[in-house]
């Protein structure tokens, strides 16, 4: 996945059974966004694999004062990457 | 290590807690 400056790991193992996994995202080059962000911790959450959008999370993020409105792209297009990667694993592991 | 909590309007629960140094990119 390209390196956005915004990184995004799985805060829990992944049993690949739940659909709601707990995701924990945090800024590794703030140089990358528009704005840099307040606050430097890492952000725990948790993100349905079936109901929403990483972009979703990213415009809550942005609301919740996390992020500036300029770098919502950027924070989705980060969650989306690792999504998909989540994703892609399950499939692999027990396809169908 | 402090823990904050914040709970955004449509329900989802945000936890932040400091990320651990060797986490972070050098710069």
């Amino acid at each position: 996945a390209e390196d956005t400056g915004v990184r995004v790991e799985l805060a829990e193992e992944d049993n690949g059974r739940k659909s709601s996994i707990a995701l924990r995202l945090w800024v590794e080059d703030p140089k990358k966004l528009k704005v840099k962000p307040k606050d430097n911790g890492a952000i725990e959450f948790t993100f349905d694999l079936e109901k929403e959008t990483p972009e979703d999370v990213a415009q809550e993020m942005v609301e919740s004062g996390f992020f500036h409105e300029s770098d919502v792209k950027i924070v989705g297009k980060s969650i989306r990457d690792r999504v998909a990667l989540i994703q892609w694993r399950r499939e692999r592991i027990c396809p169908g | 290590s402090v823990v904050t909590q914040v709970v955004h309007s449509a329900g989802r629960r945000f936890i932040v807690s400091p990320v651990p140094e060797s986490r972070l990119k050098e710069q």
